[in-house]
């Protein structure tokens, strides 16, 4: 999806494509960052230090570390320069960093993203009786070349988006017993869990 | 020129980090 966007945004404003694309970067190396528990969700460092940290701890290989740090001396070449840029060279530099960005998502790292915020659980197999306090929240589990979704019991206040980035945490405390739902794809009733514990990962 | 060489090298070394990735 942040691919398509930026591939649109490029037809009729290419260096703001250029700056949504560094943005995107930027994101998804952080997002690796925390998954990998390099970083805390909550802990702050600039994309050039994010880069050699995850560089000593060998997540990312030498070629993609000196192409990021490549990609971000271009993007402000462009960015500073006061002569005007040829669209011909900010499209070269979008192809070249889009190329970047899906070699990033080649790095062996699950990342997990919300596939969907919120829906009910409920105690019966008929789903009948919801439960009051959680709702379910699926989690799209995602790794080169592998892809599953699960859900999870999330306080009813927790407010998340379609495709956040999340944490892994889990609060082992509060446990829940037996559920079922209402998959919002096939409208079919299904067993969610036996007894899990509480999701209570942050958006990154 | 220096700009268009920074690219030039830029996609070389992204050529190299996905063959990397493979």
């Amino acid at each position: 999806a942040a691919i398509d966007k930026i591939v649109d945004l490029s037809a009729t404003e290419p260096l703001a494509a250029l700056l949504k694309l560094s943005q995107t970067l930027e994101k998804e190396l952080k997002v690796l960052a925390v998954s990998t528990a390099v970083l805390r969700s909550n802990q702050r460092s600039s994309p050039r230090q994010l880069i050699r940290l995850m560089a000593s701890k060998n997540i990312l290989p030498p070629h993609t570390v000196e192409s990021l740090d490549q990609f971000r001396d271009v993007r402000n070449k462009i960015i500073h320069e006061s002569v005007e840029i040829s669209h011909s060279t900010i499209f070269k530099v979008l192809d070249i960093g889009l190329q970047l960005l899906k070699t990033l998502r080649q790095v062996p790292v699950e990342v997990i993203t919300v596939n969907h915020p919120g829906i009910p659980i409920y105690k019966d197999e008929d789903c009948v009786e919801e439960y009051e306090e959680v709702k379910g929240i699926i989690l799209y589990y995602t790794s080169p070349g592998t892809e599953m979704t699960k859900i999870w019991p999330v306080r009813k206040n927790v407010d998340f988006q379609k495709g956040d980035y999340v944490t892994k945490d889990w609060d082992c405390n509060y446990q829940w017993g037996q559920a079922w739902y209402i998959d919002p794809v096939t409208d079919k009733k299904k067993i969610a869990w036996t007894g899990v514990c509480e999701f209570v990962g942050v958006r990154v | 020129v220096e700009l268009e060489s920074n690219v030039e090298q830029l996609r070389e070394t992204v050529e190299k980090a996905e063959r990397e990735s493979l």
